[in-house]
């Protein structure tokens, strides 16, 4: 499974979290205004974040973040 | 599978709850108006609560909890 | 698989049953009005009773419960 | 695989048949009206029978019980 | 893969049929009116009989019979 | 894989051929008008065989034998 | 995978092709008008000829064989 | 995987190529008008030549040769 | 996965390619106008090209080359 | 899975993330206006980001970066 | 998954690119105007580029590079 975030806005937080008994970050991608990361579900990331003005497309439909 | 939470005011809080014969909180994470927080279903998280207006974007539809 | 019960009233109980050669109540989750659990069938859990005024919102349809 | 019964009237019984080479009961569960219970087949479980007014919501549409 | 029958008259048989080299009856289930018997194919039953006025849901549709 | 077989007149045939090199009958069920059989593919039967007046639910329609 | 053949005439053959290095006929089932036979494809059967006036029910459509 | 070869001429052509590192015909099937040959993929055929005025009917639509 | 190619014209090659750390041609096809030729991906071939005027039918769609 | 990305501009990047418990880039590759690259998933490549004027076409839709 | 690249003008360039830690060219096939390649994802190849124009058909639509 992945799910495609677009920044709307510069300084858009990406969030991985980790997958396990603990719950931590793992990762924080910045994206840009008009930057596109396309981002599985992996062995390490079971849960993932977004901050700031985005667009989210998942399987699920297309979320707006603010 | 996986499901998404938008929070719809500040402070919501997405629970995970314990996998196994005890069902305890795993983690509590909070989200603050607009946040997005796409999960999973892991093999330490078999159920979620969630407190708090938000939208759950789910397979099964989407559903506001307040 | 996973179903979604929404609280439509306080102290809905969502009662997780055991799998295996008994049928016990392994957990007893309150939710109040507005809340919303999503959980998974599983190892521990095989069946699911649900009391109280709540839409259960399954692959099969959303059904009330009173 | 899963199904849904809601109970329209006190009283209903779920009643879960053994899996192998014997069919028995294993389990009845009572449910009061408006109680709603979502049962999986099972190791323990391959065949369930439903007395008394319930509807039972399953991949082949709702069927009513009378 | 499972099927549900409802019993449209007192006296329903639902009849078990074994898997394997020989094929003879393992259960037979008495179905009075208005009951619903939910079943799957199992490791001990690859075919059922259904005698009397019943309806029987399947993936193919809604079949009666008589 | 199943499928259904409803008799449209007494003395209805439903005949199991054996899996293997070999292709004998293993089994003849005799179905009376109005019954029904809901039959899989097994280790024991890779084809049947229907004589008689009735009519076959299958995954690729509903078809009448005469 | 399974196919069905409906006869619409006396006579009709349907020839079962052995699966492997060689192409032999493994079985010959005669069916006589109106008789069904619905057939999987297995180890020992891995392609299938129809003589004579049939129609043959598969994932693709209804075909007619003269 | 199968598909359906519908002779509309006599001596239609059905000719299964090898799987490997060779490609020869390990088969010839010969179908006189009206006839109709049902065939899988198999460990030994990868790949089938048809030569002659049939239907063939596929997963991808019905295409006549020629 | 297969594929099919229908010549529109003589001496429709069709080009399998290896698979593997290499790409050469491990077979060449002729097909004269009007045959068709049905084609899996396998252990040795995992592209194919197309020179001279066909029809080819994917899970894609139709699509000409010239 | 895959997706597709197409440079509406030359010098769009697409980078290749890795996957495991760091996040670095694995790989950068410049498209020039009309190019097309079409990706998967892999062992080292979890997630992906875009930068430049590109189309990017997913199982969710096609989207736009800029 | 599979892919196909219809070559609309002489010249074009479908390029494999390898599959693990490092990224680099493992073939470059060139395809004249109206030339047809139909090629998988591999254990060696996981991305592609494609150089001139093209029509690419995909899962997910049609594409035209330039
Ligand atoms: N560490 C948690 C991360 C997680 C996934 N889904 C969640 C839902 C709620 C809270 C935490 C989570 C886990 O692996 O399960
Ligand atoms: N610990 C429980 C959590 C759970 C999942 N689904 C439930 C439904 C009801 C109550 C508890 C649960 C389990 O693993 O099964
Ligand atoms: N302990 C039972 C729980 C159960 C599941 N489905 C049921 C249906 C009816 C009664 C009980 C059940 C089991 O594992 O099978
Ligand atoms: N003990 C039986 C229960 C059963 C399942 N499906 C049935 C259909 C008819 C009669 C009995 C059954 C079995 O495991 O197979
Ligand atoms: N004993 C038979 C039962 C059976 C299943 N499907 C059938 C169809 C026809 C006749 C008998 C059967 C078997 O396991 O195969
Ligand atoms: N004994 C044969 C039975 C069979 C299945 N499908 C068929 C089609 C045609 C003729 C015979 C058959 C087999 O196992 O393969
Ligand atoms: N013996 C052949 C039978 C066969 C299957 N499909 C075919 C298509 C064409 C010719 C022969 C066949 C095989 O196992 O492969
Ligand atoms: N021997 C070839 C047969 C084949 C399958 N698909 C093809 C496409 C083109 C040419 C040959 C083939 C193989 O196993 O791969
Ligand atoms: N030998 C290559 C063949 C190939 C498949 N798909 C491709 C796409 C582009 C170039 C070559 C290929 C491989 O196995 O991967
Ligand atoms: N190294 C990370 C890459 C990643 C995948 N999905 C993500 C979502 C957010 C942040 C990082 C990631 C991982 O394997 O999990
Ligand atoms: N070598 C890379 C190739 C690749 C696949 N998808 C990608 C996306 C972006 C950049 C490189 C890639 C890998 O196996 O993962």
């Amino acid at each position: 499974d992945y799910f495609i975030v677009k920044a709307e806005e510069d300084g858009v937080n990406v969030i991985g979290m980790t997958r396990g008994a603990e719950t931590k970050f793992n990762h924080l991608e910045k994206l840009d205004k008009g930057e596109i990361m396309i981002a599985q579900f992996t062995e390490h990331t079971a849960a993932v974040k977004i901050r700031g003005k985005a667009t989210v497309h998942t399987k699920y439909g297309d979320i707006s973040s603010e």
